[in-house]
């Protein structure tokens, strides 16, 4: 465990609290995409599968990782559940549209070309990290469908920014730090999920500063 | 072998 480590583990917890905060101040779920939501719930339930065969009490960095595996899977289904029961009403179904059967296919057809270990559990574990990579762009294409960036909305983006940032200088201090196998996979994937927030970034504060609706290209 | 880094991250 590493400061950036930990810093960025930190921003994903926050980033999850902003968002629930939303929904209960304002009851309601308006920009949020609900698809973005259900591919965390997919990327969460098929990466941490390890939960059924690791002690928690293994190590201290065991205890830790299951505690926040299973804040992330309990928080993104109560945010799901929200936004498709309590609060369904206030979901802009019209506009979220993206087609995840298609990101959900890319991701299976990638993950069973390129995995570490010929394993139901590998492939399953690379399919996450593939999908995850993706996840965020159903949000983004809501915002950009609606033109409306309220702050919370954009609060979560970037605090999911700056986890995957945070990860990045793990990722560089860990390469430095330990003799391991380097993990090609998720730094990959990790570098492009990050260009994506990046991306988004660039053209949020250009609009920002120009006054206007945001375009994404 | 060694293990993989990415599998004790989140």
């Amino acid at each position: 465990m590493n400061i950036f480590r930990l810093g960025g583990d930190m921003l994903h917890v926050v980033s999850i609290f902003l968002l629930l905060l939303k929904i209960q101040t304002s009851h309601s779920c308006a920009g949020l995409s609900l698809k973005t939501q259900i591919l965390y719930m997919v990327v969460f339930s098929t990466r941490y599968l390890d939960l059924f065969f690791t002690k928690p009490w293994h190590s201290a960095l065991t205890f830790y990782n299951t505690i926040m595996k299973i804040l992330f899977l309990s928080s993104s289904a109560y945010t799901i559940y929200l936004m498709q029961k309590r609060y369904k009403h206030t979901y802009d179904k019209v506009h979220d549209t993206f087609r995840i059967q298609y990101l959900i296919a890319a991701a299976a057809v990638l993950a069973l070309i390129f995995h570490l270990r010929l394993t139901v559990f590998e492939i399953l574990w690379a399919f996450s990290v593939f999908l995850e990579s993706v996840a965020i762009l159903p949000q983004l294409f809501l915002l950009q469908e609606t033109g409306e960036v309220e702050n919370i909305t954009s609060h979560y983006i970037f605090c999911l920014g700056g986890y995957r940032t945070l990860y990045i200088f793990n990722w560089v201090w860990r390469y430095f730090t330990e003799h391991r196998r380097n993990q090609w996979l998720a730094w990959g994937c990790g570098t492009v999920q990050t260009l994506i927030y990046a991306d988004f970034f660039y053209y949020y504060i250009l609009s920002r500063k120009q006054g206007k609706k945001l375009r994404l290209p | 072998p060694p293990e993989d880094t990415a599998k004790d991250e989140l």
